[in-house]
């Protein structure tokens, strides 16, 4: 039951030995440390009325939840968490739902932590559309601002609840707020900036100081009226919902330091190298 | 002409349904065709490249294979040899150093460098999650072979994989349960 830590050379996670869940953060060598916790949650997703744009459902365009609340997986349901270690790559197996899990790794020598993420096929027999999302929750005190890279040029201040160049109300607080993320997605105060890089375009928010939310996967059963005409429900290959599976990379280091240190990542996540293979017998000697 | 068909998959990828994903899922499918067939296409003129690139041999040299599933943990030329290569081609212009998994049959493996040199090298079981995925069915791994590779700027290397009888300690994983 005592917490759990894994480390490298740079970076050091703890684990709440109890549940299983991530607990802090720490960067070894700048000593940038900050407690976290991550948590996977679900909207449901509004099931409209297709005639009437102003009571519109959820789909392809538009993310719209139901309620404002994100919902937790059954909490009468045991978690269940697996350690891996080893010489090269340690491991956190995390089991949150039947159909949400999560491997946390930490590579020897690694500057960044590796988080890999499965959910789905989404249950829909209850009637209900569902929008899973992912939450890290900091401690830092960002006073309403985040950044993300949502014209896929450059990095951009968001600042929750406002627009730029008009008075903004909303009623919606969580669609709101809610941004394209093409890569990364980060808050910081004064000294300390949290970095999620995604391996792939998604959408998140910081709906509370602290805190940096992206959405994962989604399954909704009604069309948004918005032009596509059918509901955002993709089967897998047993005809069930899709299973998507992918990677957060999270990165924890001073302000100064963060942008030389999110960017030289992009680049090797980016333009990562490419592997192919062939089944030679040719041993090295032979080869070269 | 080989990778204009990836070009035209691309092209036609612009629309702003394919960049937003608010096409009907009958136009998902035929964007993923379309890049699937390109994706295709472009890895036989790398696989054209790497024939004029790699040192000269007596036999003609075999043929590279892809693996697009690795992401699940498939992969038929790793799964279905003892003994294979691994070529890792590094499009950036300096030296990087990349972390490879590949799924595998075997406990214990001999990795060798392209000089020789022996690379540490870690086997990990593969999840139930993994193994349930649907689109898996088939797959014969059961572990992950895991390890570190150095690659020069905008070049390539070749690694030498071969399954060993020996049990390698270090090789090992320890896997325990929190609750």
């Amino acid at each position: 039951k005592a917490d759990i830590s894994i480390k490298n050379q740079h970076l050091s996670l703890m684990f709440d030995g109890n549940t299983g869940m991530l607990k802090s953060m720490k960067n070894l060598n700048s000593g940038a440390s900050i407690p976290l916790q991550q948590t996977f949650q679900y909207y449901i997703g509004h099931p409209g009325n297709s005639s009437v744009k102003r009571f519109q459902a959820s789909g392809a365009y538009v993310f719209r939840p139901l309620t404002s609340a994100s919902l937790d997986f059954q909490p009468t349901l045991k978690k269940k968490t697996l350690y891996v270690q080893g010489q090269l790559v340690q491991e956190i197996w995390q089991q949150f739902s039947p159909w949400v899990s999560q491997v946390v790794r930490l590579y020897d020598q690694a500057k960044y932590a590796e988080l890999e993420w499965t959910v789905g096929p989404i249950p829909v027999s209850d009637g209900k559309g569902k929008e899973v999302i992912t939450k890290y929750s900091t401690g830092l005190q960002t006073n309403g601002v985040f950044y993300t890279d949502a014209n896929g040029r450059e990095i951009l201040k968001r600042v929750r609840n406002h627009r730029a160049t008009w008075e903004l109300k909303t009623s919606e607080p969580v669609a709101a707020n809610y941004y394209p993320i093409n890569s990364r997605v980060y808050i910081n105060d004064n000294k300390t900036q949290f970095t999620v890089m995604t391996d792939r375009s998604q959408g998140g928010s910081s709906l509370q100081d602290g805190n940096i939310e992206v959405m994962l996967h989604r399954r909704l059963l009604y069309d948004d009226n918005l032009g596509v005409g059918e509901a955002l429900n993709e089967t897998g290959a047993d005809g069930k919902g899709l299973i998507a599976r992918g990677k957060h990379y999270l990165l924890l280091d001073t302000v100064q330091n963060s942008g030389a240190l999110h960017r030289e990542m992009g680049l090797r996540l980016y333009m990562a190298p490419s592997l192919s293979f062939t089944n030679s017998q040719m041993k090295q000697q032979e080869w070269s | 002409l080989n990778i204009q068909v990836l070009k035209e998959a691309m092209g036609v990828a612009q629309h702003h349904d394919a960049v937003s994903g608010t096409e009907k899922q009958a136009v998902a499918y035929d964007y993923a065709m379309r890049l699937s067939r390109g994706n295709y296409e472009c890895q036989k003129v790398v696989n054209d490249a790497y024939k004029k690139l790699f040192p000269k041999q007596k036999e003609v040299p075999p043929n590279q294979m892809f693996c697009n599933l690795l992401n699940i943990s498939m992969c038929q030329a790793t799964e279905n040899n003892k003994q294979f290569t691994m070529t890792v081609y590094n499009p950036l212009g300096r030296a990087v150093s990349h972390w490879v998994r590949l799924p595998v049959i075997g406990k214990s493996y001999v990795i060798t460098d392209p000089n020789g040199k022996s690379v540490p090298s870690q086997v990990l079981p593969i999840s139930n999650v993994t193994k349930n995925i649907p689109e898996r069915k088939g797959s014969l791994a059961e572990n992950e072979l895991v390890f570190q590779v150095a690659l020069p700027p905008l070049g390539f290397s070749t690694f030498f994989i071969k399954m060993s009888q020996q049990s390698i300690k270090k090789q090992r994983s320890v896997v325990g349960q929190i609750d």
